[in-house]
């Protein structure tokens, strides 16, 4: 299983769709303080089914949605797309290409879709299982965190009996 | 359940401190368990050792070391159950040039089973990277990625 | 007791925004007190718009406006009761290069009143500074300093 | 008032007796991870009258003395000074230089001494008062400690109280 993209459209400071291509090998993220680069880190942790508004940065899921400027009317919707290839099948699921999208509007109201067909938290979880992919804290290191790794002494021992070497 | 939990210590336990001595250069780190009697509710303390130095307790580490040790312990882990990506949002801040080599050597070489997406402002972790995505917010307050320089 | 407390806390309030302005090249900071009538016990909350941005609750700023925000109020706070020196260990360290430029700039405008000692890994502190001390540990172990470059 | 000069002996990782002058302006402490740069720092808050052995990274005030290496042996006592110009009388002390210093011993009982007279710690506190000196949490910021200046509220509010202003 692979990355190949993730697209953002109106979650935090990406009013406009972007799309970042990942390829083989190491991508890095760069740019001045406030430009938007651990928004991007939070979209694919959302879009992985991320429920801890604290780990996201916000009050409210509805908070993810851009809030507009001065030169901007604030969106109704945000949503993000992250595209894996599956061709060696290390997901079950029948797809080539896997993508996971996540939704959410203003009412607060969240979607989840597997190839742009609905379904519940509960598929993407599933999906990941046993894969080292998702939340646990061991995949994605946000901002700051990367001392939590020494303190976290009882999340290592969740971890330790969770998996069989 | 015990005998699960006791091999999974000894696994990360090992990379630990084979990991540790690749990104120091030297060195030794270990996971204990201060009640060997019974695991499953035992604290896990660390005991590491920068090389030329004396086991320290944690809190005599510098800035630097403790953070580069806790790198450590965070590929170890992920070592017992490698996921098929990694993003780190500026882990190595507090590192200096020498430790930053280091932590990109250790990456480049684990890049083939693990794609690794790097949120940097340090100079030597944006060389040692294929690809490098520049975002900026000319219209203030939108973020837009900016360029694409494919390495060699 | 009360009205000690107004003035000071006045001065501060109208020190962060002015040092918030000069760090970041505009915007606007304000500390707010919400329960007015009770000041002595009232909570202070920090309320701040980087420029072209709408104000926002602490939670939404990024790491390095966030970093750049506290020393904004730091500096602010030392306005009060200016201390002949100020150490300051790697405060910097998450701050990208423009605003590593304003934030050594604010310190060499207050070079005259204040001696500031800055540990520092950042390229852009080192250039700014009358003086820089080198620390090494060529033994194992043993700290020394071993060089001493004087500016212009 | 102005800093003279620090000196360290037997301090942390300074076996050696080192000699730090600070000039004018501005001074710039650099070098390696682990080399000693904070452990500087740290000199300084200890001979200003630090009480706290987590604010200097330890676990018992004895352990701030050096510990010895693989091809040095531990000492037997540790000492800081910490040199003044006052020739602007600044402190309310009649020495055109001030210098403060602090010691300690294996035994674990600790001196303070201004110029080279032994004196208790709360001389040299009351030295300091209304100088904005010492070990309030402003005029020294510890490595990885600035966000504090945020999240200390009730720091702050005492701040404000002491001073008028
Ligand atoms: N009592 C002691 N005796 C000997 N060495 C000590 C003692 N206490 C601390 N040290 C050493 O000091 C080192 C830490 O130094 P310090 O924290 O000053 O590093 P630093 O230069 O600030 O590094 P960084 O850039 O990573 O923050 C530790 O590696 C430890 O070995
Ligand atoms: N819902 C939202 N709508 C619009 N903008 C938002 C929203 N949520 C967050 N932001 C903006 O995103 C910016 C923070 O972006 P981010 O944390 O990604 O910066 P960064 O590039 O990681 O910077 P640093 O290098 O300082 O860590 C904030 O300044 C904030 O204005
Ligand atoms: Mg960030
Ligand atoms: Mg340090």
């Amino acid at each position: 299983m692979r990355l190949k993209y993730l697209t953002l459209q109106g979650f935090k400071s990406f009013p406009e769709k972007t799309v970042i291509e990942f390829h083989e090998g190491v991508t890095s993220i760069v740019g001045p303080n406030g430009s938007g680069k651990s928004n991007i880190t939070d979209a694919i942790r959302w879009v992985l089914g991320e429920q801890s508004v604290k780990t996201l940065r916000t009050n409210k899921m509805e908070e993810l949605i851009f809030a507009g400027t001065s030169a901007r009317r604030p969106l109704s919707f945000a949503e993000v797309t992250l595209a894996m290839d599956n061709s060696d099948h290390s997901l079950s699921i029948d797809y080539e290409e896997v993508r996971i999208s996540r939704r959410i509007y203003r009412s607060g109201e969240s979607e989840y879709l597997i190839n742009d067909n609905k379904c519940r938290l509960k598929d993407v979880t599933e999906l990941f299982l046993d894969t080292g992919i998702g939340r646990d804290g061991y995949s994605m290191i946000g901002q700051g965190r990367v001392d939590d790794v020494l303190s976290g002494k009882a999340e290592l021992r969740r971890k330790m009996l969770d998996e069989a070497a | 359940m015990q005998s699960q939990f006791e091999s999974s210590f000894k696994f990360i336990n090992e990379q630990f401190n084979l990991v540790f001595q690749e990104l120091f250069g030297g060195g030794q780190a270990e996971l204990i368990l201060d009640d060997s009697k019974d695991v499953l509710n035992s604290n896990i303390d660390i005991r590491v050792s920068p090389p030329g130095k004396r086991l320290q307790n944690m809190l005599a580490l510098s800035g630097g070391e403790r953070c580069l040790t806790a790198i450590a312990l965070l590929f170890a882990i992920q070592k017992l159950n490698p996921s098929p990506f990694c993003v780190l949002d500026e882990v190595e801040a507090a590192l200096d040039e020498a430790n930053i080599f280091r932590f990109t050597d250790y990456i480049l070489a684990n890049a083939k089973q693990t794609q690794y997406i790097l949120v940097t402002h340090r100079r030597g972790t944006m060389e040692a990277c294929q690809m490098i995505y520049g975002v900026s917010m000319q219209e203030r307050g939108v973020s837009n990625i900016i360029s694409v320089k494919l390495e060699n």
